[in-house]
């Protein structure tokens, strides 16, 4: 699963 | 941050910033989507609300920060400072077709229920067809300028780079953004017909027309 907190891509 | 990731990011700000020149220095912005702008201004506000809660890294902040300024400076030059020049008659694109069927759609399908990821969700979703008011115009015209055709050139292939940062990624982090990589295929598939048109017109010199 994804992390949904942090998002680092633009 | 991997080489595609970068290039992606590097081809973005190219795009933007293409355009942002294009229309300073032509004192014009014949042949561009007012609609489309504010559309990529409004994925911009609605994806980085986050540079309020967390900080990524300073290279993050600076391009969340860039990308959000010259898109309002793009929207305030198309529908302000040459507004003469605004081809409204043709940007006749009906957003809130693209706009409420994609706001329902991060309602339901998103990694949480929360304010700011559904609109994370919105912008995402909303970035993969905000294009298509700027291609609908072009249809329209017929034509556009090489200039312009750069400037999409760009922004179609910074989300196709995406697509091989996220193999990338998938690869060597075992990451995977299901809502981000399904809306980015659409989003590159938008732009297929028209990296065609590119490849096989303007890279060969001649200005983009479509038949009649």
């Amino acid at each position: 699963e994804t992390e949904t907190t942090e998002k680092d891509e633009l | 941050m991997n080489i595609f990731r970068l290039a992606g990011d590097l081809s973005h700000l190219a795009a933007i910033i293409i355009l942002l020149l294009k229309i300073w220095k032509t004192r014009s912005c014949a042949g561009i989507s007012g609609k489309s702008q504010i559309l990529f201004a409004l994925v911009f506000t609605t994806r980085y609300l986050d540079l309020l809660t967390s900080f990524i890294s300073l290279y993050n902040t600076f391009m969340k920060v860039v990308y959000i300024g010259c898109a309002y400076a793009t929207v305030y030059l198309i529908y302000m400072k040459f507004k003469a020049t605004y081809d409204g008659n043709h940007d006749t694109f009906r957003v809130e077709f693209l706009v409420v069927p994609v706001g329902g759609l991060a309602f339901l399908v998103n990694h949480d229920f929360s304010p700011l990821e559904i609109l994370w969700t919105f912008s995402i979703y909303l970035e993969s067809v905000a294009i298509l008011p700027q291609l609908f115009l072009i249809s329209k015209t017929g034509e556009a300028e090489t200039i312009t055709t750069h400037y999409l050139f760009c922004l179609g292939v910074y989300r196709a780079l995406y697509l091989f940062n996220w193999i990338w990624r998938f690869y060597f982090e075992g990451f995977f953004d299901m809502i981000a990589i399904v809306a980015g295929v659409v989003q590159t598939i938008l732009y297929c017909d028209f990296f065609y048109l590119y490849v096989t017109k303007v890279l060969k010199g001649k200005k983009l027309s479509l038949p009649a």
